[in-house]
């Protein structure tokens, strides 16, 4: 574990934990993307599964957990609990279009060609778009309320920080892995865009509206 | 090793 690593699973946590107590709290999911919510629970459930078959710290069980709890809760309140405030019409990704592509580069391209390890290089891949929906949906809205920015923001640090992490690792225990670091960057580079009108507009107090 | 194979990693 090293100071970047820990701080990006405190930054992907805390987006997880903004973005259910918004829903919770203001009893609606206006501007949440179900869809890239639902994608956040298909990666977490097939990169989690080795919860069942290996353990590898309290630390790392607990987050595990936590992260599938919060990501099937928060689908819920969308889909189930707060379904009127669900805004489908401008949540319109066509998901599958990720969702195929990736599945297939997850069976072409792998460390190894088992079952657990297909399923996290799905994970993988699919992690790196799964934000696109809520991109999306925000460029057709026009607009995003500011818990939500704040929500993106803590999101996509999480995975900047990890590339942190990976060159840290690489440097000090000669460990990396491509597909991870392929992905991350593809990840962080779709976050760029938002990341300029946060800080150019969110931290000066402003509303985040597009176009810029 | 360059591509060890634990995934420790969240």
């Amino acid at each position: 574990m090293n100071v970047f690593r820990l701080t990006g699973d405190l930054s992907h946590l805390a987006a997880i934990i903004i973005l259910l107590l918004k829903i919770w709290k203001s009893r609606s999911c206006a501007g949440i993307s179900g869809k890239s919510q639902i994608l956040f629970a298909i990666v977490f459930t097939t990169r989690y599964l080795d919860l069942l078959t290996s353990f590898i710290s309290i630390y790392n069980t607990s987050m595990k957990v936590i992260y599938i709890g919060c990501a099937y809760a928060t689908v819920y309140l969308i889909y189930m609990k707060f379904r009127a405030t669900y805004d489908g019409n401008h949540d319109s990704f066509r998901v599958e279009f990720l969702v195929v592509p990736v599945g297939g580069l997850a069976v072409l391209v792998n460390h190894d060609f088992s079952f657990l390890e297909i399923l996290w290089t799905f994970s993988i891949y699919l992690e790196s778009v799964a934000i696109l929906p809520q991109l999306f949906m925000i460029s057709k809205t026009g607009e995003a309320e500011t818990i939500t920015t704040h929500y993106l923001f803590c999101l996509g640090l999480y995975r900047a920080l990890y590339l942190l992490n990976w060159i840290w690792r690489f440097y000090f225990e000669s460990f990396f892995d491509m597909i991870a670091i392929v992905a991350g960057v593809v990840q962080t580079v779709l976050y760029c865009d938002f990341f300029y009108l946060y800080i150019t507009k969110v931290l000066k107090g402003k509303k985040l509206s597009l176009p810029a | 090793g360059i591509d060890s194979k634990h995934k420790d990693e969240l």
